[in-house]
């Protein structure tokens, strides 16, 4: 439920991203390249690719100030289901402003849905 | 969107998915069950092939006239002896009690182990995913390094602590049981999947040895992400109907003298006990994250690996124990019960409570047993204590199951040095 491994993925690989920014005091697109780098070359490509894909919608919400929890809303890995307590990694003030945010970033790529369902 | 259709993603989803659903050697020419490769259920889990065109070669096996030309048990000892005339085998195990080993069990005794380099922003580097496709391809998994079928006994990348192994020690008792143990172990594993996953155990009544096969199902009969845990349970009287099936199966396979020893489940209730108030590695860097939360999470995508036991919960903890302990008594239960023919058995309550006290008379604190990133499994430090209580259980309760030194082995050593390894 609420995007279940999907989700539990895409906040934790987000939150490791997140926390490179902050060791090496780096922007999130630096952060994104170096996670790749870290990876033997055979998987190297496949994380080059998922980024080139992602990358730009991901860095924007770091830009925004959204956490991991708040991004991986709007890419839609993570859902609120209904009757489903929302499931929050990073508890924030208000689910409310996730909500938001989510929604802003979607506002912000409008294709960024039919491209993740095509 | 599913995170497996991303381009690039989904060629890894692919890769993890052909792994995690095999679970028989994935080079294996004879089919014998013995594979030559490492990962993919080779030698990191069985015994190494040592020759992998001839099905009737592969480690537990008789021995055939002496192997004199040929190595039919692979244990790495053939040949005549010149300044005798005698085939070494014939002079060095002769006279011992050969006797292999076997688990069947579940993510603990595979072994199941997250480096806590990829959760830790501090610690990712190249080096952290050095050996990532070797780690994959073994499915998470280290049974090379568990407390039963370990057999490295040197430092490994991603992984700290010491290796001692049931394997390893009926190894020093015996060097002609060398490469004889098989980790049938599968994470996630039940006493109902069990029934399937133990029909890749390798073992022939005529043409292979005696075997120990411990059969160790530590905590899914009771775990499980369901909202409604306790109603997705196995129920005593399904457990008591795989058990019986399961050592049904064993006296249609296992040599005549070998031994079965079932353990129960775990208390699992000890986990929140102590990490409740421990920062999960993932929360080092940006806001901490506490091991209760990350349980929660997990809980609330209904993915936690146990929501019986990993959650503050108390009443749940305190329920799912309780049937935990139903079911182990259904397990001790069949084990007395059964009349088996080929092997003798005896029950054994999982001795984690033993293993404490013994890292504890060790200098060490029971939190430091258990694996930092999944909060759930027995770490390398917990693999070798769990070895290191077994063993004495099995010598202080059943010294007639175990092999007398062979006072070969320097021989042995000297002859054959490693006996052609792992």
């Amino acid at each position: 439920v609420n995007g279940g491994v999907d989700c539990a993925t895409c906040s934790v690989l987000l939150g490791i991203v997140d926390h490179l920014t902050i060791v090496y005091n780096e922007s999130a697109a630096q952060s994104l390249e170096r996670l790749c780098s870290f990876l033997p070359s055979e998987y190297k490509l496949y994380c080059k690719a998922a980024i080139d894909f992602l990358g730009p919608y991901i860095i924007d919400g770091f830009i925004k100030g959204d956490n991991p929890d708040v991004i991986c809303h709007s890419l839609k890995f993570c859902t609120d289901d209904p009757d489903q307590p929302k499931c929050r990694l990073y508890p924030s003030k208000t689910s409310i402003s996730d909500a938001l945010n989510a929604l802003n970033l979607r506002q912000r790529h409008p294709l960024i849905i039919s491209q993740l369902k095509d | 969107p599913k995170i497996c259709q991303v381009p690039g993603i989904r060629e890894i989803c692919k890769i993890l998915e052909n792994i995690f659903n095999n679970h028989m050697p994935a080079v294996d020419f004879d089919q014998d069950k013995f594979g030559i490769e490492a990962t993919l259920r080779g030698s990191s889990w069985r015994g190494r092939d040592c020759n992998d065109f001839s099905s009737t070669i592969h480690p537990g096996a008789h021995v055939v006239d002496g192997d004199s030309v040929i190595d039919h048990n692979c244990n790495g000892i053939y040949g005549m002896n010149s300044a005798s005339g005698r085939p070494y085998e014939e002079e060095f195990c002769n006279n011992t009690q050969r006797l292999g080993i076997a688990v069947l069990g579940d993510s603990i005794s595979a072994h199941f182990h997250l480096p806590e380099q990829w959760l830790d922003a501090k610690q990712l580097s190249v080096a952290a995913f050095e050996h990532l496709t070797f780690i994959l391809e073994n499915e998470l998994d280290w049974p090379q390094l568990s407390g039963t079928t370990g057999h490295f006994n040197f430092s490994w990348p991603n992984i700290e602590g010491p290796t001692r192994s049931i394997y390893a020690r009926l190894f020093e008792l015996d060097h002609c049981n060398h490469r004889d143990y098989q980790n049938i172990a599968v994470n996630g594993a039940r006493s109902g999947s069990m029934l399937d996953i133990m029909k890749s155990l390798a073992r022939n009544p005529k043409n292979d040895v005696p075997l120990l096969v411990i059969y160790s199902l530590v905590g899914n009969d009771v775990c499980n992400g369901h909202p409604d845990t306790i109603d997705h349970m196995t129920t005593v009287e399904e457990m008591k109907e795989n058990v019986l099936k399961t050592l049904t199966y064993l006296d249609t396979i296992l040599p005549k003298g070998s031994h079965v020893l079932t353990t129960g489940l775990a208390n699992g209730s000890m986990l929140y006990d102590l990490l409740h108030d421990r920062i999960h590695p993932f929360g080092r860097v940006g806001p901490p994250i506490s091991y209760p939360q990350i349980y929660d999470y997990l809980s609330c995508l209904q993915i936690s690996p146990c929501n019986g036991w990993m959650t503050s919960n108390a009443t749940l903890r305190f329920l799912t124990t309780q049937r935990a302990m139903e079911l182990s008594a259904a397990i001790r239960n069949v084990s007395y019960t059964y009349k088996s023919i080929q092997y003798d058995i005896e029950y054994l309550d999982f001795p984690f409570d033993d293993v404490i006290q013994e890292w504890i008379a060790q200098g060490g604190e029971p939190w430091q047993l258990i694996e930092s990133v999944d909060g759930f499994h027995i770490n390398q430090y917990g693999h070798a204590t769990v070895s290191d209580v077994l063993w004495k259980w099995l010598q202080k309760n059943k010294p007639q199951w175990l092999p007398p030194i062979n006072p070969h082995n320097g021989d042995i050593e000297r002859v054959f040095k490693d006996q052609g390894g792992y």
